[in-house]
């Protein structure tokens, strides 16, 4: 563990707290990606099957349970209970164009041809770009509350601050993860946009806005 | 080489 991956992780926790806090105050899930959140959990169930015979550390067990645990509270949330203010409408990016390639990826790009590994290369693959519904959505609606890019940066700068942690453990212990790097370098790019909107706007105590 | 020690990380 270094500094870099812990932040990154509390940045993960945080962006998660922060979007069940936006969806409970406002008592609505407008402007959050049904599609995008449903990926999430795809992506967590798929990677995290290693703790049924994996056993690494208490951290790990823990944090890895609440990743599973609260993106399903997310989707009930969604889907349920505030089920009325989600407008699939507006949710129209095609995941099929995610789910697919993701696939067909970890078949052909992974460590090891064996079921958990294709899993864990597809959950790979897939969080790089599962947030493309909710940032196509944003495109169409052009604007966001202030809460919910509180929740987007968190969520960019957990994937932004794999970065530095890939560089130290290659100079301290000589690790290099392309997979997760290419990916993690996707995934982040995919911010840029909105990062620069953010920190220049939102930061500020302007409202997200995308220019017409 | 398989860089197994990539399963600590979340």
């Amino acid at each position: 563990m270094n500094i870099f991956r812990l932040l990154g992780d509390l940045a993960h926790l945080a962006s998660i707290f922060v979007l069940i806090h936006k969806i409970q105050k406002t008592r609505s899930c407008r402007g959050i990606s049904f599609k995008t959140q449903a990926l999430y959990a795809l992506v967590f169930v798929t990677r995290y099957v290693d703790l049924l015979y994996h056993w690494i550390s208490l951290y790990n067990f823990v944090m890895k349970l609440f990743f599973m645990a609260s993106s399903c509270y997310i989707l009930y949330l969604m889907k349920f209970r505030y089920r009325p203010t989600h407008d699939p409408s507006i949710d129209t990016f095609k995941i099929e164009y995610l789910l697919g390639p993701s696939f067909f990826l970890s078949l052909i790009f992974n460590y090891e041809f064996s079921l958990t590994e294709i899993m864990w290369t597809f959950s790979i693959y897939l969080e790089s770009v599962a947030i493309f519904p909710q940032l196509f959505m944003l495109q169409r609606t052009g604007e966001a509350e202030t809460i919910t890019t509180h929740y987007l940066a968190a969520l960019g700068i957990y994937r932004a601050l794999y970065l530095p942690n890939w560089i130290y453990r290659y100079i301290t212990q000589d690790m290099v993860d392309p997979i997760a790097i290419t990916a993690g370098l996707v995934q982040t790019g995919l911010y840029l946009d909105f990062f620069y909107v953010y920190f220049t706007k939102v930061l500020h105590g302007q409202k997200f806005e995308l220019p017409a | 080489k398989d860089p197994q020690n990539r399963h600590d990380e979340l």
